[in-house]
Protein backbone atom coordinates (compact mmCIF):
# COMPACT_ATOMS: atom_id res chain seq x y z
CA UNK A 1 0.00 0.00 0.00
CA UNK A 2 2.84 2.42 0.76
CA UNK A 3 4.36 2.04 -2.22
CA UNK A 4 1.62 2.40 -4.55
CA UNK A 5 0.90 5.67 -2.57
CA UNK A 6 4.21 6.73 -3.14
CA UNK A 7 4.10 5.73 -6.86
CA UNK A 8 0.52 7.93 -7.22
CA UNK A 9 2.25 10.40 -5.61
CA UNK A 10 4.84 10.38 -8.37
CA UNK A 11 3.11 9.92 -11.35
CA UNK A 12 0.79 13.16 -10.42
CA UNK A 13 3.84 14.95 -10.11
CA UNK A 14 5.58 13.90 -13.61
CA UNK A 15 4.76 15.36 -16.77
CA UNK A 16 3.59 13.46 -19.90
CA UNK A 17 7.41 14.44 -21.19
CA UNK A 18 8.95 12.61 -18.46
CA UNK A 19 7.26 9.28 -19.47
CA UNK A 20 10.92 8.08 -20.33
CA UNK A 21 12.38 8.76 -17.26
CA UNK A 22 9.68 7.20 -15.25
CA UNK A 23 10.25 4.34 -17.43
CA UNK A 24 13.89 3.54 -16.76
CA UNK A 25 14.02 4.31 -12.71
CA UNK A 26 11.61 1.98 -12.60
CA UNK A 27 14.02 -0.28 -14.97
CA UNK A 28 16.67 -0.16 -12.50
CA UNK A 29 14.88 -1.48 -9.22
CA UNK A 30 13.09 -4.25 -11.40
CA UNK A 31 15.92 -4.60 -14.67
CA UNK A 32 15.33 -8.66 -15.16
CA UNK A 33 11.21 -8.15 -14.69
CA UNK A 34 11.29 -5.83 -17.78
CA UNK A 35 12.76 -7.93 -19.42
CA UNK A 36 10.15 -10.35 -19.72
CA UNK A 37 7.41 -7.27 -19.30
CA UNK A 38 5.11 -6.96 -21.74
CA UNK A 39 6.03 -5.84 -25.39
CA UNK A 40 5.52 -6.31 -29.09
CA UNK A 41 8.09 -9.04 -30.86
CA UNK A 42 8.99 -9.24 -34.33
CA UNK A 43 7.49 -11.94 -36.33
CA UNK A 44 7.16 -12.27 -40.16
CA UNK A 45 5.06 -14.26 -41.86
CA UNK A 46 6.61 -14.93 -45.06
CA UNK A 47 4.04 -16.83 -48.18
CA UNK A 48 7.02 -17.56 -49.85
CA UNK A 49 8.49 -19.77 -47.09
CA UNK A 50 4.79 -21.48 -47.22
CA UNK A 51 5.13 -22.26 -50.48
CA UNK A 52 2.38 -20.47 -51.74
CA UNK A 53 3.91 -17.82 -54.33
CA UNK A 54 1.96 -19.78 -56.76
CA UNK A 55 -1.17 -18.06 -55.89
CA UNK A 56 -0.95 -15.10 -53.84
CA UNK A 57 0.68 -12.12 -55.83
CA UNK A 58 1.29 -9.64 -53.16
CA UNK A 59 2.98 -9.08 -50.74
CA UNK A 60 5.57 -11.60 -50.54
CA UNK A 61 4.69 -11.78 -46.63
CA UNK A 62 3.62 -9.63 -43.81
CA UNK A 63 5.45 -8.54 -40.18
CA UNK A 64 2.29 -10.18 -37.92
CA UNK A 65 4.10 -9.91 -34.75
CA UNK A 66 2.89 -10.85 -31.44
CA UNK A 67 2.90 -9.55 -28.03
CA UNK A 68 4.75 -11.59 -24.95
CA UNK A 69 6.24 -11.16 -21.88
CA UNK A 70 4.45 -10.49 -18.29
CA UNK A 71 2.17 -8.16 -16.97
CA UNK A 72 2.90 -7.84 -13.18
CA UNK A 73 3.42 -4.76 -11.09
CA UNK A 74 4.39 -1.67 -12.05
CA UNK A 75 2.04 -1.69 -14.64
CA UNK A 76 2.91 1.62 -15.70
CA UNK A 77 6.12 0.30 -17.36
CA UNK A 78 3.71 -1.77 -19.66
CA UNK A 79 2.64 0.66 -22.26
CA UNK A 80 -1.22 0.64 -22.22
CA UNK A 81 -2.34 -1.42 -19.71
CA UNK A 82 -6.03 -1.41 -19.22
CA UNK A 83 -7.40 -0.28 -16.11
CA UNK A 84 -8.62 -3.16 -14.78
CA UNK A 85 -5.07 -5.07 -15.35
CA UNK A 86 -4.64 -3.32 -12.05
CA UNK A 87 -7.57 -5.39 -10.72
CA UNK A 88 -6.76 -8.23 -12.27
CA UNK A 89 -2.87 -7.80 -10.74
CA UNK A 90 -4.33 -7.03 -7.08
CA UNK A 91 -6.05 -10.41 -7.08
CA UNK A 92 -3.70 -12.69 -8.77
CA UNK A 93 -1.53 -11.83 -5.93
CA UNK A 94 -4.01 -12.13 -3.19
CA UNK A 95 -4.44 -15.70 -4.57
CA UNK A 96 -1.99 -16.69 -7.35
CA UNK A 97 -3.37 -20.26 -7.53
CA UNK A 98 -6.21 -19.77 -8.69
CA UNK A 99 -6.32 -16.02 -10.51
CA UNK A 100 -3.96 -15.47 -13.68
CA UNK A 101 -2.44 -12.39 -14.27
CA UNK A 102 -3.48 -9.88 -16.51
CA UNK A 103 -2.81 -11.16 -20.46
CA UNK A 104 -0.22 -9.29 -22.52
CA UNK A 105 -2.47 -9.32 -25.98
CA UNK A 106 -2.55 -6.66 -28.48
CA UNK A 107 -3.83 -2.77 -27.97
CA UNK A 108 -3.03 -1.40 -31.41
CA UNK A 109 -4.10 -3.89 -34.53
CA UNK A 110 -3.99 -2.67 -38.38
CA UNK A 111 -4.99 -4.37 -42.03
CA UNK A 112 -3.17 -5.97 -44.89
CA UNK A 113 -3.93 -6.15 -48.38
CA UNK A 114 -3.47 -8.86 -50.17
CA UNK A 115 -3.85 -10.25 -53.42
CA UNK A 116 -4.03 -13.81 -54.67
CA UNK A 117 -5.91 -16.02 -57.20
CA UNK A 118 -8.80 -18.28 -56.57
CA UNK A 119 -8.89 -21.93 -58.16
CA UNK A 120 -10.59 -20.11 -61.23
CA UNK A 121 -7.52 -18.07 -61.88
CA UNK A 122 -9.38 -14.85 -61.15
CA UNK A 123 -7.91 -12.57 -59.20
CA UNK A 124 -9.13 -11.54 -55.59
CA UNK A 125 -7.51 -8.01 -53.38
CA UNK A 126 -8.98 -8.09 -50.03
CA UNK A 127 -8.19 -6.39 -47.38
CA UNK A 128 -7.56 -8.22 -44.05
CA UNK A 129 -8.39 -5.73 -41.18
CA UNK A 130 -6.49 -6.70 -37.66
CA UNK A 131 -3.53 -8.65 -38.85
CA UNK A 132 -0.50 -6.73 -37.67
CA UNK A 133 0.77 -5.98 -34.12
CA UNK A 134 0.99 -2.49 -34.07
CA UNK A 135 1.40 -2.06 -29.93
CA UNK A 136 0.45 -4.67 -27.03
CA UNK A 137 -0.72 -3.95 -23.63
CA UNK A 138 -1.95 -5.72 -20.16
CA UNK A 139 -5.55 -6.54 -20.19
CA UNK B 1 11.88 -21.22 -41.63
CA UNK B 2 8.49 -20.17 -42.12
CA UNK B 3 8.11 -17.85 -39.46
CA UNK B 4 10.74 -16.13 -38.92
CA UNK B 5 12.02 -14.17 -35.30
CA UNK B 6 14.05 -11.09 -36.56
CA UNK B 7 14.74 -10.45 -33.05
CA UNK B 8 17.55 -12.27 -31.08
CA UNK B 9 16.20 -15.05 -29.69
CA UNK B 10 18.43 -14.67 -26.34
CA UNK B 11 16.73 -11.44 -26.38
CA UNK B 12 13.39 -12.12 -26.28
CA UNK B 13 13.60 -15.16 -24.33
CA UNK B 14 12.54 -18.22 -26.32
CA UNK B 15 14.72 -20.57 -27.71
CA UNK B 16 13.05 -21.16 -31.81
CA UNK B 17 13.21 -24.21 -33.95
CA UNK B 18 12.21 -25.28 -37.52
CA UNK B 19 9.19 -26.28 -37.66
CA UNK B 20 8.41 -30.51 -38.41
CA UNK B 21 6.23 -30.70 -41.47
CA UNK B 22 2.80 -31.87 -39.75
CA UNK B 23 3.55 -28.94 -37.65
CA UNK B 24 3.75 -26.43 -40.74
CA UNK B 25 0.97 -27.92 -42.45
CA UNK B 26 -0.82 -27.09 -39.52
CA UNK B 27 0.51 -23.55 -39.11
CA UNK B 28 -0.34 -23.24 -43.45
CA UNK B 29 -4.24 -24.37 -42.13
CA UNK B 30 -4.43 -21.29 -39.48
CA UNK B 31 -2.89 -18.98 -41.50
CA UNK B 32 -5.64 -19.87 -44.48
CA UNK B 33 -8.46 -20.08 -42.00
CA UNK B 34 -7.35 -16.25 -41.09
CA UNK B 35 -7.48 -15.19 -44.72
CA UNK B 36 -11.16 -16.93 -44.98
CA UNK B 37 -9.65 -19.34 -47.34
CA UNK B 38 -11.59 -23.14 -46.90
CA UNK B 39 -7.90 -24.81 -48.52
CA UNK B 40 -5.57 -23.23 -50.85
CA UNK B 41 -6.27 -22.16 -54.03
CA UNK B 42 -5.12 -24.02 -57.01
CA UNK B 43 -4.92 -21.89 -59.84
CA UNK B 44 -4.94 -23.44 -63.49
CA UNK B 45 -2.86 -20.27 -64.79
CA UNK B 46 -0.93 -19.92 -61.82
CA UNK B 47 1.79 -17.60 -61.44
CA UNK B 48 5.71 -19.49 -62.50
CA UNK B 49 8.60 -17.38 -60.64
CA UNK B 50 9.13 -15.92 -64.37
CA UNK B 51 5.94 -14.21 -64.58
CA UNK B 52 6.50 -12.87 -61.04
CA UNK B 53 9.84 -10.85 -62.58
CA UNK B 54 8.14 -10.01 -65.77
CA UNK B 55 4.96 -8.17 -65.45
CA UNK B 56 4.30 -8.22 -69.07
CA UNK B 57 3.69 -11.74 -69.18
CA UNK B 58 1.04 -11.46 -66.88
CA UNK B 59 -2.45 -11.54 -68.30
CA UNK B 60 -4.71 -8.17 -68.26
CA UNK B 61 -6.94 -8.86 -65.02
CA UNK B 62 -4.05 -9.79 -62.66
CA UNK B 63 -2.27 -6.88 -63.95
CA UNK B 64 -4.99 -4.31 -63.35
CA UNK B 65 -5.03 -5.80 -59.93
CA UNK B 66 -1.35 -5.46 -59.38
CA UNK B 67 -2.10 -1.76 -60.09
CA UNK B 68 -4.50 -1.65 -57.86
CA UNK B 69 -2.36 -3.20 -55.46
CA UNK B 70 0.98 -1.30 -55.88
CA UNK B 71 -1.35 1.94 -56.07
CA UNK B 72 -2.23 1.60 -52.59
CA UNK B 73 1.22 0.18 -50.97
CA UNK B 74 3.11 2.72 -49.54
CA UNK B 75 0.25 3.88 -48.66
CA UNK B 76 -1.68 4.78 -44.92
CA UNK B 77 -2.76 1.16 -44.65
CA UNK B 78 -6.23 2.98 -43.23
CA UNK B 79 -6.66 4.26 -47.05
CA UNK B 80 -10.09 2.78 -48.57
CA UNK B 81 -11.51 1.31 -51.56
CA UNK B 82 -13.15 4.70 -52.82
CA UNK B 83 -8.92 5.92 -53.28
CA UNK B 84 -7.75 2.43 -54.87
CA UNK B 85 -10.74 2.98 -57.73
CA UNK B 86 -9.58 6.57 -57.88
CA UNK B 87 -5.68 5.43 -58.35
CA UNK B 88 -6.66 2.55 -61.14
CA UNK B 89 -8.92 4.57 -63.02
CA UNK B 90 -5.74 7.12 -63.40
CA UNK B 91 -3.89 3.91 -64.48
CA UNK B 92 -5.50 2.40 -67.05
CA UNK B 93 -5.07 4.28 -69.77
CA UNK B 94 -9.21 4.71 -70.01
CA UNK B 95 -10.85 6.15 -73.15
CA UNK B 96 -12.41 9.69 -72.74
CA UNK B 97 -15.75 7.56 -72.12
CA UNK B 98 -17.47 7.88 -68.18
CA UNK B 99 -16.30 4.73 -66.43
CA UNK B 100 -18.61 3.87 -63.33
CA UNK B 101 -16.02 4.22 -60.80
CA UNK B 102 -14.78 7.58 -62.13
CA UNK B 103 -18.09 9.40 -62.70
CA UNK B 104 -18.95 8.10 -59.18
CA UNK B 105 -15.57 9.56 -57.94
CA UNK B 106 -15.96 12.85 -59.76
CA UNK B 107 -19.24 13.42 -58.68
CA UNK B 108 -19.67 12.61 -55.65
CA UNK B 109 -17.28 12.83 -53.13
CA UNK B 110 -18.98 11.69 -49.98
CA UNK B 111 -20.57 8.60 -51.64
CA UNK B 112 -20.44 5.83 -49.67
CA UNK B 113 -20.88 3.43 -52.83
CA UNK B 114 -17.29 2.34 -52.80
CA UNK B 115 -15.38 3.43 -49.45
CA UNK B 116 -17.92 0.45 -48.24
CA UNK B 117 -16.58 -2.16 -50.46
CA UNK B 118 -13.81 -4.35 -48.96
CA UNK B 119 -12.38 -6.62 -51.78
CA UNK B 120 -12.10 -6.45 -55.27
CA UNK B 121 -11.90 -9.21 -57.81
CA UNK B 122 -11.24 -9.58 -61.42
CA UNK B 123 -12.36 -12.16 -63.23
CA UNK B 124 -11.23 -13.80 -66.52
CA UNK B 125 -13.38 -14.19 -69.61
CA UNK B 126 -14.01 -17.61 -70.07
CA UNK B 127 -15.12 -18.13 -73.79
CA UNK B 128 -12.30 -20.05 -75.46
CA UNK B 129 -12.93 -19.24 -79.55
CA UNK B 130 -14.32 -15.44 -80.46
CA UNK B 131 -17.38 -16.75 -81.68
CA UNK B 132 -17.12 -14.32 -84.43
CA UNK B 133 -15.36 -17.13 -86.76
CA UNK B 134 -19.12 -18.61 -87.32
CA UNK B 135 -21.07 -16.64 -90.00
CA UNK B 136 -24.31 -15.95 -87.60
CA UNK B 137 -22.46 -14.26 -85.56
CA UNK B 138 -20.15 -12.66 -86.96
CA UNK B 139 -21.00 -9.13 -85.75
CA UNK B 140 -20.98 -10.59 -81.99
CA UNK B 141 -18.56 -11.68 -79.76
CA UNK B 142 -19.01 -13.73 -76.35
CA UNK B 143 -17.99 -13.33 -73.01
CA UNK B 144 -18.50 -15.60 -69.38
CA UNK B 145 -17.05 -14.96 -66.37
CA UNK B 146 -17.40 -17.41 -63.54
CA UNK B 147 -18.94 -15.59 -60.43
CA UNK B 148 -19.34 -19.27 -58.78
CA UNK B 149 -17.10 -19.07 -55.95
CA UNK B 150 -17.72 -15.63 -54.60
CA UNK B 151 -16.78 -15.96 -50.57
CA UNK B 152 -19.85 -16.39 -48.98
CA UNK B 153 -21.54 -13.11 -47.23
CA UNK B 154 -20.31 -10.82 -49.99
CA UNK B 155 -22.40 -8.39 -52.36
CA UNK B 156 -21.62 -6.76 -55.18
CA UNK B 157 -21.52 -3.06 -55.17
CA UNK B 158 -20.39 -2.41 -58.58
CA UNK B 159 -19.27 -4.46 -61.15
CA UNK B 160 -17.51 -3.25 -64.79
CA UNK B 161 -16.87 -5.22 -68.45
CA UNK B 162 -13.64 -3.91 -69.69
CA UNK B 163 -12.40 -4.32 -73.05
CA UNK B 164 -9.18 -2.81 -74.84
CA UNK B 165 -10.15 -1.01 -78.26
CA UNK B 166 -7.41 -0.56 -80.69
CA UNK B 167 -6.78 2.27 -83.27
CA UNK B 168 -8.60 1.60 -86.51
CA UNK B 169 -8.25 3.63 -89.56
CA UNK B 170 -8.52 2.50 -93.22
CA UNK B 171 -11.71 2.42 -94.11
CA UNK B 172 -13.34 3.63 -91.15
CA UNK B 173 -11.54 6.77 -91.13
CA UNK B 174 -13.89 9.82 -89.41
CA UNK B 175 -16.12 6.99 -88.17
CA UNK B 176 -17.26 6.63 -84.70
CA UNK B 177 -18.80 3.18 -83.64
CA UNK B 178 -21.64 2.70 -81.47
CA UNK B 179 -20.70 0.14 -78.83
CA UNK B 180 -23.72 -2.27 -77.65
CA UNK B 181 -23.37 -4.73 -74.59
CA UNK B 182 -25.50 -6.98 -73.94
CA UNK B 183 -26.78 -9.83 -70.98
CA UNK B 184 -27.63 -12.98 -73.05
CA UNK B 185 -30.79 -14.50 -71.13
CA UNK B 186 -30.97 -17.53 -72.99
CA UNK B 187 -29.53 -19.88 -75.52
CA UNK B 188 -31.32 -21.71 -78.19
CA UNK B 189 -29.65 -24.07 -80.59
CA UNK B 190 -31.53 -23.36 -83.88
CA UNK B 191 -33.23 -19.71 -82.98
CA UNK B 192 -31.89 -16.72 -81.90
CA UNK B 193 -30.55 -15.85 -78.48
CA UNK B 194 -32.54 -14.25 -76.12
CA UNK B 195 -30.35 -10.94 -74.76
CA UNK B 196 -30.83 -7.67 -72.95
CA UNK B 197 -29.25 -4.32 -73.60
CA UNK B 198 -27.42 -2.90 -70.80
CA UNK B 199 -25.16 -0.22 -71.94
CA UNK B 200 -23.90 1.45 -74.87
CA UNK B 201 -21.19 3.73 -75.68
CA UNK B 202 -20.17 5.65 -79.06
CA UNK B 203 -16.44 5.84 -79.76
CA UNK B 204 -14.00 6.65 -82.55
CA UNK B 205 -12.76 4.70 -84.42
CA UNK B 206 -9.24 6.09 -84.05
CA UNK B 207 -9.60 5.84 -80.44
CA UNK B 208 -7.18 3.62 -77.96
CA UNK B 209 -7.61 2.40 -74.87
CA UNK B 210 -10.16 0.59 -72.07
CA UNK B 211 -13.66 0.82 -72.77
CA UNK B 212 -15.81 0.07 -69.28
CA UNK B 213 -19.13 -0.93 -69.38
CA UNK B 214 -21.02 -1.03 -65.97
CA UNK B 215 -22.84 -4.67 -65.38
CA UNK B 216 -23.37 -3.97 -61.87
CA UNK B 217 -27.08 -5.79 -61.92
CA UNK B 218 -26.13 -8.20 -64.19
CA UNK B 219 -23.54 -8.87 -61.84
CA UNK B 220 -25.66 -9.36 -59.10
CA UNK B 221 -27.83 -11.90 -60.52
CA UNK B 222 -25.59 -13.45 -61.34
CA UNK B 223 -24.19 -14.30 -58.18
CA UNK B 224 -27.00 -15.11 -56.82
CA UNK B 225 -28.46 -17.57 -60.00
CA UNK B 226 -25.33 -19.05 -61.31
CA UNK B 227 -27.02 -21.00 -63.47
CA UNK B 228 -28.53 -17.97 -64.96
CA UNK B 229 -24.87 -16.97 -66.27
CA UNK B 230 -25.04 -17.28 -69.61
CA UNK B 231 -22.57 -14.49 -70.34
CA UNK B 232 -22.01 -11.12 -72.35
CA UNK B 233 -22.36 -10.22 -75.84
CA UNK B 234 -20.72 -7.11 -78.01
CA UNK B 235 -22.14 -6.06 -81.17
CA UNK B 236 -20.28 -2.90 -82.85
CA UNK B 237 -23.01 -0.68 -85.63
CA UNK B 238 -21.60 2.48 -88.10
CA UNK B 239 -23.25 5.50 -87.06
CA UNK B 240 -25.92 4.78 -89.67
CA UNK B 241 -26.73 0.86 -88.30
CA UNK B 242 -24.16 -1.12 -90.46
CA UNK B 243 -22.94 -4.44 -88.20
CA UNK B 244 -19.12 -4.24 -87.95
CA UNK B 245 -16.66 -7.30 -87.01
CA UNK B 246 -15.66 -6.71 -83.39
CA UNK B 247 -11.95 -7.41 -84.36
CA UNK B 248 -11.91 -5.14 -87.40
CA UNK B 249 -13.59 -2.10 -84.78
CA UNK B 250 -10.22 -2.63 -83.32
CA UNK B 251 -11.42 -4.90 -80.15
CA UNK B 252 -8.89 -7.61 -79.07
CA UNK B 253 -9.79 -10.35 -78.26
CA UNK B 254 -8.45 -14.04 -77.38
CA UNK B 255 -5.78 -14.15 -79.55
CA UNK B 256 -4.31 -10.45 -78.72
CA UNK B 257 -2.01 -9.68 -76.64
CA UNK B 258 -1.83 -10.80 -72.82
CA UNK B 259 -2.76 -7.46 -71.52
CA UNK B 260 -5.20 -6.13 -73.36
CA UNK B 261 -7.20 -9.17 -72.91
CA UNK B 262 -11.03 -8.15 -71.54
CA UNK B 263 -11.85 -9.39 -68.17
CA UNK B 264 -14.32 -7.82 -65.65
CA UNK B 265 -13.76 -6.76 -62.09
CA UNK B 266 -16.46 -6.38 -59.31
CA UNK B 267 -16.64 -4.72 -56.19
CA UNK B 268 -17.76 -6.21 -52.56
CA UNK B 269 -19.18 -5.49 -49.52
CA UNK B 270 -19.71 -8.37 -46.72
CA UNK B 271 -23.24 -8.16 -45.60
CA UNK B 272 -22.72 -10.01 -42.80
CA UNK B 273 -20.40 -10.56 -39.95
CA UNK B 274 -18.04 -13.70 -40.58
CA UNK B 275 -17.50 -16.48 -37.63
CA UNK B 276 -14.38 -18.75 -38.02
CA UNK B 277 -15.41 -22.35 -37.12
CA UNK B 278 -14.33 -24.27 -34.50
CA UNK B 279 -11.87 -26.70 -35.15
Amino acid sequence: SATSKRKNQNRNRYTQAQDVTRVSSITDYNSSELKTACRKHELYVSFQDLGWQDWIIAPKGYAANYCGGECSFPLNAHMNATNHAIVQTLVHLMNPDYVPKPCCAPTKLNAISVLYFDDNSNVILKKYRNMVVRACGCH
Amino acid sequence: GTLVDRRSSVDSGFLYRRLKSHEKREMQKEILSILGLPHRPRPVHGLSPAQLNQPAKLNSAPLFMLDLYNAMSGQDQGMDLKDWSHRATLHSHQLKVKSLLGSHLGSVQDSAFLSDADMVMSFVNLVEHDKELSPRLWHHREFKFNLSQIPEGEAVTAAEFRIYKDCVLGSFENQTFLISIYQVLAEHRNRETNIFLLDTQTVWASDEGWLEFDITATSNLWVMNPRHNFGLQLKVETKDGRNVNTKAAGFVGRDGPYDKQPFMVAFFKASEVHLRTTR
